[in-house]
């Protein structure tokens, strides 16, 4: 499964 | 972590630091836009809602507190320390900077990757860091000359989202199926709305005059 795409960029 | 996002990062705190130099040590916020302050506040606060949920790294989550810390001084600074809040010029700093967000939190609510709160939240912040320079662009319109370290904050400003467009280009290329399009355009038109300050601000350093915008 996609794991949860958290932003990593500020 | 690219050299360019690295580079657009520590410009960014090259900015901050900037202004946080100029308010704290010559007591001094003249030229600066308390409404674009305001609206970086709410740009930080917003974008980094995830802050405790979701961990990225140590320079990441550092970064983001970096980043909010300064937001919230700077506004305090030239709100509430009387000796900085008397340096600034309130009659000419009257951009409706409230009506900047409607349109960036209706917009929002339209276009976003994921219908979920923080994804809102995090695309809001995207749309409103774009404009929040407007109300400090208008303020540069309106008074005649501006100090060295007002000019270098803008220029940094303006530049770490140049630097975040080359990190976008090259993690297109590096990274698959690494398309955003809402984070690409929105920087795309935050960097653009610098152009015609940057062509002023090389002239002025191309001829060693003082900063000017025309009226």
């Amino acid at each position: 499964a996609n794991e949860e795409e958290s932003h990593d960029e500020l | 972590m690219n050299i360019f996002r690295l580079a657009g990062d520590m410009t960014h705190l090259a900015s901050v630091l900037v202004l946080l130099l100029k308010i704290h040590t010559i007591k001094s916020c003249a030229g600066v836009s308390l409404k674009t302050q305001e609206l970086y506040v709410i740009v930080f606060a917003t974008r980094y809602l995830d802050i405790f949920t979701s961990f990225v790294s140590i320079y990441n989550s550092l970064m983001k507190l970096i980043f909010l810390g300064s937001s919230f001084s700077i506004v305090w600074y030239m709100r509430y320390h009387k000796a900085v809040h008397r340096t600034y010029d309130r009659e000419q700093d009257t951009f409706r900077h409230w009506f900047l967000m409607l349109p960036c939190i209706l917009l929002a609510l339209l276009i976003h990757e994921k219908f979920t709160f923080f994804e809102v939240m995090w695309t809001f912040s995207l749309y409103l860091e774009a404009v929040a320079i407007l109300p400090q662009l208008v303020l540069l319109q309106r008074t005649r000359n501006i100090d060295n370290l007002t000019g270098q904050y803008i220029f940094l400003l303006g530049g770490y989202r140049g630097f975040y467009i080359l990190n976008w280009i090259y993690r297109y290329f590096t990274e698959p199926h690494y398309v955003h399009w809402i984070t690409w355009i929105s920087g795309l038109v935050q960097t653009l709305l610098y152009a015609d300050f940057f062509y002023y601000y090389f002239l002025s350093w191309k001829n060693n005059k003082k900063l000017q915008l025309p009226a």
